[in-house]
């Protein structure tokens, strides 16, 4: 037996639309700690790794651990039909091929329940290793999503380095080029609008603009993302889920062939 | 020319 109660099931919605279009069906992992998902994309390039911790739950049941296996677009078209404030519990029997979507209004007027059939998914987990990044910057996530969003108009690919200067995104294509800086600001009066860099050592990867635009389809979820880099590992950018969790996206980055 | 490398060359299944 399975029934997870999220006050904010706005969350759930906006989980759906971040990671809909980069994976097609994926299984969600129900333990004692939380509810999880790790997918890759269809071409096995970029990773998504999402957890919502059990604390973070109104009521949080889960009798042993279970995997479901959905089609994500499916979910996303149910939780659709949740409004933004109501109340969204997850309930599943034992054994069951179907999973159950519980919306309630706030004031508990309306109760709507959406049954969606579940499928068997052969999906292995990827080991992801502690890391130590070579920089690390956190700025505001719209900010982020502004930048892949413009660059993607001049070319497919961003380099991405970051130095004691800043960090800088650039781009080349047919009509031209194009380099956004970013420098470290701290001044500002809302932390959710600074930029930080924590700088190790100087990196500079190359990575597919059309993953990164993706990503950013997690913007709604929070006001800032970190994005850490390594030379020779994936990109990690990380949108952290208030009091819940996080949604992380990682992406290999290309190299001269 | 630039050539995308995939996920699981970093990453190995569990």
């Amino acid at each position: 037996m399975l029934e997870l109660r999220l006050v904010q099931g706005n969350l759930l919605k906006k989980v759906l639309e971040a990671v809909k279009d980069l994976v097609t069906d994926a299984n969600f992992d129900c333990s004692s700690t939380g509810f999880s998902l790790q997918a890759m994309d269809s071409s096995h390039v970029a990773l998504v790794a999402l957890l919502l911790r059990s604390e973070g739950f109104e009521h949080y049941r889960c009798d042993r651990n279970v995997s479901m296996g959905m089609n994500l677009n499916n979910m996303a078209k149910m939780l659709k039909c949740a409004g933004n404030d109501d109340i969204v519990t997850i309930k599943a029997d034992d054994g069951s091929d179907t999973v159950t979507f519980m919306f309630e209004s706030p004031n508990q007027d309306k109760i709507a329940d959406f049954e969606m059939k579940l499928m068997d998914i052969d999906s292995e987990h990827l080991g992801i290793p502690e890391a130590e990044y070579h920089a690390i910057v956190r700025m505001p996530s719209s900010e982020f999503a502004r930048i892949c969003k413009d660059l993607s108009s001049i070319g497919d690919t961003v380099v991405i380095s970051v130095t004691k200067e800043g960090v800088k995104f650039s781009t080349r294509g047919d009509i031209g080029n194009a380099n956004v800086v970013c420098r470290q600001n701290t001044t500002v009066d809302k932390p959710e609008e600074s930029t930080t860099i924590e700088m190790h050592e100087p990196v500079s990867l190359t990575f597919a603009l059309r993953y990164m635009n993706s990503f950013t389809k997690a913007t709604p979820l929070s006001s800032t993302v970190t994005i850490s880099l390594s030379s020779e590992l994936p990109v990690v950018v990380e949108y952290k889920i208030a009091e819940m969790g996080y949604i992380r996206f990682y992406l290999a980055p290309k190299i001269e062939d | 020319k630039q050539k995308q490398q995939p996920i699981s060359r970093f990453f190995a299944p569990k």
